[in-house]
């Protein structure tokens, strides 16, 4: 185990819970409030701490105050949304904030649900508070200190520590091997149990092999809000604007952008509109506006309203790749080997196109004219196209760069591993063994 | 402002460093990670996770970084202590 150098100088502590899940938990806050008094409970059974719940009056006083934030919360450890970064506890000192314990309110706080079905609010929390008491993270198996989300632990009222944490923490405060906290007035030893039902709001859980992402052909892929977006299929995966992916596991678009028809399989392209961060979805000759992620009534509206007609007089039937360009501000949409520029307006919702155009995808120098899709994206707006397995990088601002090398959309968006060089590859060196 | 382009060696740069494997980049003295520095970070990250030291960015290691966790450091590294140190005083 690791110490944190610091622990409280006396065993009887107050907790108190400041704030409780608002965003996406269905945990009562009775419940909240038990699973911590059981979370605190591992570490005062057998030891000689002694935990008390403070009172109301003395809530800001207590020494380990509980709280649900989200994103900046003003301590110097943003949360990052869904996944990532869970929670956070300060060591015990004389700070202020010292003993506080932070849990992300953008989590699915569950307990007792299967794994894989949101967060176990129990197991972060025993975590959290082996912080707030003094412990740092270990890296022996099995500890509960290790850094890593492990999962449910099963029965939280039968619950106890692994021996390297139970060390730990009596090495802090002392052992007791008589003395175990009674639960809280009012509740008996068993916690209430969840429905066995699942509930009629559950989501169907995708479950595509790795192989889904890494093998790249995406569909479309859009910068919105800054983090970029990858559709293939019925599914989607997110890059936040750190350039973290939130889950090696894709998303059901139809669970999170809601309004889009069932049966929805293929999205052809999508781009967040400059004038009002209205989202724009295109599925074959309809297209959809999005206020975040619910479509506005009315909506799917028809193709032709965009008055795309190519250089042949044909009305555009299918948008291929849509972006806002950084460089100029001006929207593009692709189609065939043509491209149409847009300057959107707050009169006009869909004004028309530009005069000169559709002009031909080949100006678009050295990348693909028919591209999955595009996106303008990081601090100096540079222009990725993206296809099959490949992206390429036009400068910011440029459409005729001397040379643009494609790179792997697998390796540097999606955590793939490098490709494993063909052995018939003729750019494979060859290897010679010498026996001499 | 969105992020600079990705890529996965930053991307691992970052991790390491938010989790006290590598020193926080520093923007005075703009000091650059070795690729000895980053193999040794990368080992010590494996070891810890308990998976095969490789001292590379493989698959293992990537997956075991996208892993739901806690936002606190593994390692309280000594130049971080002595730089608060040298704050303090």
């Amino acid at each position: 185990y690791a110490l944190a150098g610091s622990s409280w100088e006396k065993t009887h502590l107050r907790w108190s819970v400041l704030s409780y899940p608002r965003l996406y938990s269905s945990l009562s806050q009775d419940h909240v409030k038990l699973i911590l008094f059981y979370a605190l409970k591992v570490w005062s059974d057998n030891t000689n701490l002694q935990f008390d719940a403070a009172s109301e009056d003395v809530a800001d006083s207590a020494e380990i105050r509980i709280s649900f934030e989200h994103s900046l919360h003003d301590d110097g450890y943003p949360f990052d949304g869904k996944g990532g970064t869970l929670a956070h506890a300060f060591f015990p000192g004389q700070a202020d904030i010292s003993g506080d314990t932070h849990f992300d309110d953008e989590e699915t706080w569950t307990y007792g649900a299967r794994d894989g079905e949101g967060t176990d609010l129990f197991t972060v929390a025993v975590h959290e508070f082996g912080h707030a008491l003094g412990l740092s993270h270990s890296s022996t198996n099995p500890s509960i200190m290790r850094p890593y989300y492990q999962g449910p632990v099963g029965d939280i009222t039968k619950y106890t520590l692994p021996m390297d944490d139970l060390q730990a923490i009596q090495t802090l405060y002392g052992i007791n091997v008589n003395r175990a906290t009674p639960p809280p007035s009012g509740h008996s030893t068993r916690l209430p149990e969840l429905p066995k039902n699942p509930s009629p709001t559950r989501t169907t859980q995708p479950n595509p092999g790795h192989q889904d992402r890494c093998e790249g052909g995406f569909d479309a892929v859009a910068n919105i809000r800054g983090d970029v977006f990858f559709f293939k299929g019925p599914y989607f995966w997110r890059i936040e604007r750190s350039g973290s992916l939130v889950s090696l596991n894709p998303a059901l678009i139809r669970n999170f952008w809601i309004g889009l028809p069932p049966g929805t399989d293929k999205i052809d392209a999508v781009y967040e509109r400059k004038t009002d961060s209205r989202i724009i979805f295109f599925i074959g000759s309809k297209y959809w506006v999005f206020k975040d992620t619910r479509v506005l009534p009315g909506y799917p509206r028809h193709l032709s309203e965009w008055g795309m007609r190519t250089r042949d007089g044909r009305v555009v039937e299918q948008v291929e790749a849509a972006f806002v360009w950084a460089h100029n501000g001006h929207t593009y949409l692709f189609s065939g080997e043509e491209f149409w520029r847009f300057t959107e307006n707050e009169a006009q919702t869909v004004p028309p196109p530009d005069a000169d155009y559709p002009r031909s995808a080949s100006l678009w120098k050295g990348v693909p004219s028919v591209p999955d899709d595009i996106i303008s994206w990081g601090k100096a707006g540079d222009t990725y196209f993206f296809k099959d397995n490949s992206y390429w990088v036009l400068k910011s601002g440029g459409m005729d760069q001397d040379k643009v090398n494609p790179k792997s959309t697998a390796r540097d968006w999606m955590f793939c591993p490098t490709p494993t060089p063909d052995i018939q590859s003729p750019f494979t060196p060859h290897i010679c063994k010498c026996n001499c | 402002a969105p992020a600079p382009a990705p890529d996965l060696y930053s991307r691992g740069m970052d991790w390491l460093s938010r989790y006290g494997y590598l020193p926080p980049p520093d923007p005075r003295t703009g000091r650059l990670q070795t690729k000895e520095g980053m193999e040794r970070a990368i080992r010590q990250m494996q070891r810890f996770a308990g998976l095969e030291e490789t001292g590379k960015l493989d698959e293992d290691t990537l997956r075991q970084m996208s892993v739901p966790r806690c936002s606190l450091p593994d390692i309280v590294g000594t130049e971080d202590m002595l730089r608060k140190r040298r704050k303090k005083r």
